[in-house]
């Protein structure tokens, strides 16, 4: 499971 | 990357693109919200300080220095430059940023997923990002002459954030990521606020008329 939401959106 | 993020993003350089272009060619900012514009930069400063901090890929970095630093030539523009600024609707753009800024920045204090100082911003941003439209809907409901760079830059601005809503969609099918609610939330509310505009935008396009929204 990915713990940090993903911020690689702009 | 999938189709719907690189269609979003290059919908919001477009608009962008476009934006500037109406201020360089015309010599003109007529019909542009100055407030929408300086929300746009806190928007930008608040969510890129991870700039220097976590590096994701070229396209990245490379995406948030040119929104950084055309939201900041735009304001620029409407502010300091001899010929354009002469173009403010300054009467009619009174919208205020407090009434936004404020409300979103304590919404962020309350509802976040990290009480950090960068996450916190972060959220803040995308609280602003929802709204951040409505002084520059407003102005264009005051102005009698839209011209259509102006109609299509807001409606550029718009489309951006719901082909975000695809990208999300799709990442979480097809991605195994969390339930992402601050995102997807404000993502929503801000292209349900193009909602109205979106209709006459296109119906103006559809019957050639030009643009006016209802007052």
């Amino acid at each position: 499971e990915v713990l940090h939401e993903p911020k690689d959106e702009l | 990357m999938n189709a719907f993020r690189l269609a979003g993003d290059m919908t919001h350089l477009l608009s962008i693109i476009l934006l500037l272009l109406k201020i360089r060619a015309t010599k003109s900012c007529a019909g542009i919200s100055l407030k929408t514009q300086e929300l746009y930069v806190i928007v930008f400063m608040s969510r890129y300080l991870d700039l220097f901090r976590t590096y994701y890929s070229l396209y990245n970095s490379l995406m948030k220095i040119i929104f950084l630093g055309t939201s900041m030539c735009i304001v620029w523009y409407m502010r300091s430059h001899k010929v354009v600024r002469q173009t403010y609707n300054n009467d009619e753009d009174t919208f205020r940023h407090f009434f936004l800024v404020l409300p979103c920045f304590v919404l962020a204090l309350l509802v976040h997923r990290n009480f950090t100082f960068i996450e916190i911003l972060w959220t803040f941003s995308l609280y602003l990002e929802s709204v951040a439209i409505l002084p520059q809907l407003v102005l264009l409901q005051k102005s009698s002459n839209i011209d259509n760079l102006t109609g299509t830059y807001v409606f550029l601005l718009g489309a951006y954030r719901g082909l975000y809503l695809f990208n999300w969609v799709y990442r979480f099918f097809t991605e195994n990521h969390r339930v992402r609610w601050i995102p997807w939330l404000s993502g929503l509310i801000q292209t349900a606020i193009y909602t109205d505009f979106f209709y006459y935008y296109i119906r103006s396009w559809k019957n050639r008329e030009k643009l006016k929204l209802p007052a």
